[in-house]
């Protein structure tokens, strides 16, 4: 097979799976990047399972190399280690860097604008594409996982897989720390920040007092300039103070440098404050013109 | 560059060395590898303010559904995903209750038919990489359709 890995530098054992790297085609003039590694028990009955990262623009071949996969890089950047945990020891795993642009996958044109709708859709002909190259694959129970802004890809990935004319034996879908819901994302971290302990009684009483009406609080879209500012300041703790906000209780490694990417990715996320996301970034704590009282 | 708090360095330097991209396959014209592109970020639209939708749809087909948590993170926290499930309307099937590996308490669940909720207690945002021995046994529960 013209994809077959069959050496790595500074990989030290003998690997008792196989594995793939190449090219699936999505759209006409797009190619993404695929990493596939067999089971290492029975590639033949166990599972197919196809691993998205989210960003969105992020590789899943983090996902590969940090997270769940056969192995990892040293910190010399230089040799390979197994992983213990990894989730070929019971199924056959796909890693798709998806959109084109991100990673490895590239388009012919350079052209790299997309949306949800087209990511999904080119996920799914990259799907096709995998199987027309893997055909004996098609049988296995077929299962599809996304992380993190993979919680948009996973399901409209799987609405195509279910309803499609593509015969896929699809089992179903998993989301980790995904974004499922803007809303409940911004809502519920404000209760997060503040019941473990980010935020102290000045911000939550004034976060309360102007946010809130009759016992209902509104975080998300308020229309009180007042409760805005002092979401943003809330949310500037959480993204802006040093805390590392992938893991609220590990140190932030090195240090506090911020990814432009990143940070589009959270004003993904934050969608309504998410035009004030810079000027947080660029400041220390709160905007001067905030008082706490 | 690489987001904020993450070191992915060691694979940077790993996937960018010219013996590596060769046994991989890719072509030698593309540009380094990063974790995440700005250009991708930068052009991105989002469609979906909530995959509600998309979820009642993947259930009535019958699909089994997870959504986990590590519940230290805060790019996407556990209890937005949690009122999430909840806000999907379903009957819940089992109690809220702890999943346990190497005999200690390593999170929650609760079912709702076929989606089930559950957290990854002390795992951040990457749940494999944080707590790979209970992120691989959550993972066999799921893709066996197993007890948590």
């Amino acid at each position: 097979a013209p994809d077959e890995v069959t050496n790595l530098p500074g990989m030290k054992f003998k690997p008792n799976y196989r594995q793939w790297s190449g090219y699936l085609q999505a759209r006409q003039g797009k190619f993404l990047h695929y990493w596939f590694v067999t089971s290492q028990r029975d590639p033949v009955k166990d599972p197919l399972v196809l691993w998205l990262n989210g960003g969105p623009g992020c590789s899943s071949l983090d996902g590969f190399l940090s997270e769940n996969g056969p192995f990892h890089v040293n910190d010399n950047g230089a040799s390979l280690y197994e992983n213990a945990f990894s989730w070929n020891k019971i199924a056959n795993v796909l890693y798709v860097e998806s959109p084109a642009g991100v990673g490895f996958s590239y388009s012919d044109d350079k052209k790299y604008a997309t949306d949800d709708d087209q990511v999904a859709d080119d996920n799914y002909k990259a799907l096709q594409s995998f199987f027309a190259k893997f055909p004996n694959f098609t049988q296995n129970e077929f299962f599809i996982f996304g992380e993190s802004y993979g919680g948009i890809y996973a399901p409209t990935l799987s609405l195509r897989v279910a309803t499609g004319a593509a015969k896929i034996n699809f089992k179903g879908f998993a989301v980790g720390n995904g974004l499922s819901s803007f809303a409940l994302n911004d809502q519920s971290l404000i209760y997060f920040g503040y019941y473990h302990g980010l935020f102290g009684e000045d911000l939550w009483r004034d976060l309360n007092i102007n946010c809130c009406e009759k016992g209902s609080c509104n975080f998300y879209n308020s229309s009180s300039d007042a409760c805005k500012t002092l979401v943003i300041v809330a949310f500037g703790i959480v993204y802006n103070s040093g805390l590392n906000e992938y893991a609220l209780y590990l140190d932030c490694e090195g240090g506090r440098r911020s990814h432009r990417g990143y940070e589009r990715t959270m004003i993904h996320l934050f969608k309504n404050c998410g035009k004030h996301m810079h000027t947080l970034k660029f400041s220390d704590g709160a905007p001067s013109s905030v008082s706490l009282g | 560059e690489v987001p904020p708090c993450i070191n992915s360095t060691a694979q940077m330097n790993w996937l960018n060395r010219g013996d590596v991209r060769k046994a991989l396959h890719i072509p030698a014209t593309l540009p380094p590898w990063d974790l995440c592109s700005d250009d991708v970020g930068e052009q991105y639209t989002t469609l979906y303010s909530t995959v509600k939708d998309v979820y009642l749809k993947l259930i009535s087909l019958g699909l089994r559904a997870l959504v986990y948590n590590g519940d230290t993170d805060m790019a996407c926290n556990f209890l937005g995903d949690q009122w999430f499930v909840e806000d999907l309307g379903l009957e819940a099937t089992t109690k809220y209750q702890t999943w346990i590996h190497d005999d200690q308490i390593a999170g929650f669940y609760q079912q709702f038919g076929n989606i089930t909720f559950l957290t990854v207690k002390g795992a951040g945002h990457m749940v494999p990489q944080w707590a790979p021995g209970p992120a691989f046994h959550m993972f066999q529960s799921f893709i066996t359709n197993g007890y948590y």
